[in-house]
């Protein structure tokens, strides 16, 4: 799974999540990435792209979760990350996601052994790493 | 006016033992993406919309990871690739399933946003409107690479049949449920079927 997160500089909010989904699955299979509110979701505060395992990340309606902590408890991105990872992913559930804010921050987390993640700010701000 | 940022994934759930010169890989093209996105906002030719696009694009036509070339299989060898685009102003939004000859699914997605009144087309309906947007289609072949067809073989090995991990492993002989305990299987699969993922 293959996903991207950015905020303009007009503060415009945009996310897209793109896979080829899980390996031996069944066909007909849908998962997470192409259901909006789990594996991506963007609206006028912040941008997510989750990946992971979707039926996990379906279950948790991951990515409008953080817009929605963001928006009912007043969490900071990077907090509402850091509690969705926490709090919304079922027993057992491993997944990961990416996100931006509309002031230009960005943030990620995830509950499995690493995640393929880069990402660049505009005050200079740039990371591109794989494990914890 | 507000200050830009991106970021980008190329998956979660990583093969602990992937070989370095497949990490080394991974992060230059995840560091190719994110230079070709920040150049894109600094010049603010593009909109948040279209640098998305543009990136997963990117990602989607290189091999390294899970999505459009390079997919993981079903279990019939087959490719079923899905996306899905958000445009977080008017929070619209466009979304694709059950892909097998788009070359690039996330614009496909974001066609459907845009020139079709709905918001999510799958299987033949999808491929069908592909055709008719006249977006880039290739063989099957395009899509399956020796990797993948090795790591399904694996999988299969595995016994590794995906049913909701949450189905108790009694009486269920070929479902494996995953061990939430067992730091190496993820969804029931041996961590190092996910190597790319």
């Amino acid at each position: 799974t293959v996903g991207c997160v950015v905020v303009d500089k007009e503060g415009r909010c945009a996310a897209a999540t793109s896979t080829g989904g899980l390996i031996n699955k069944m066909v007909g299979r849908i998962g997470d990435s192409p259901i909006i509110g789990s594996g991506t979701y963007a609206c006028k505060l912040c941008a997510i792209s989750c990946t992971g395992e979707g039926e996990a990340i379906l279950r948790g309606t991951l990515a409008r979760d953080v817009a929605a902590v963001m928006e009912y408890k007043d969490l900071r991105l990077q907090e509402a990350v850091n509690f969705v990872i926490k709090e919304r992913l079922d027993d057992g559930g491993k997944a990961g996601l990416i996100a931006v804010s509309n002031n230009g921050e960005v943030a990620y987390g995830f509950n499995t052994n690493g995640m393929f993640r880069g990402s660049a700010t505009e005050d200079g701000f740039t990371e591109i790493g794989i494990w914890e | 006016m507000g200050r830009w940022a991106i970021a980008v994934h190329g998956g979660a759930g990583i093969d602990p033992k992937l070989p370095l010169e497949r990490q080394e890989k991974a992060k230059h093209l995840l560091a190719r993406c994110v230079n070709l996105g920040a150049s894109a906002l600094r010049t603010n030719n593009l909109s948040a919309l279209d640098v998305v696009e543009l990136v997963v694009r990117e990602l989607e036509t290189d091999p390294v990871f899970n999505s459009g070339q390079g997919s993981v299989l079903t279990e019939k060898g087959t490719v079923e690739m899905e996306a899905s685009i958000m445009d977080g102003l008017k929070r619209r939004f466009g979304a694709v399933s059950g892909l097998s000859t788009v070359k690039n699914p996330i614009s496909l997605a974001r066609l459907v946003m845009e020139k079709s009144p709905h918001s999510y087309l799958a299987f033949s309906g999808a491929e069908e409107f592909a055709r008719q947007q006249g977006v880039e289609m290739m063989e099957n072949e395009y899509f399956i690479t020796q990797d993948n067809v090795g790591m399904l073989k694996q999988a299969k090995e595995a016994n590794a049949i995906l049913f909701d991990y949450r189905i108790p492993t009694t009486g269920l002989e070929n479902c494996c449920a995953v061990e939430a305990d067992n730091p190496t299987m993820m969804n029931g699969l041996p961590m190092s079927v996910y190597a790319p993922e």
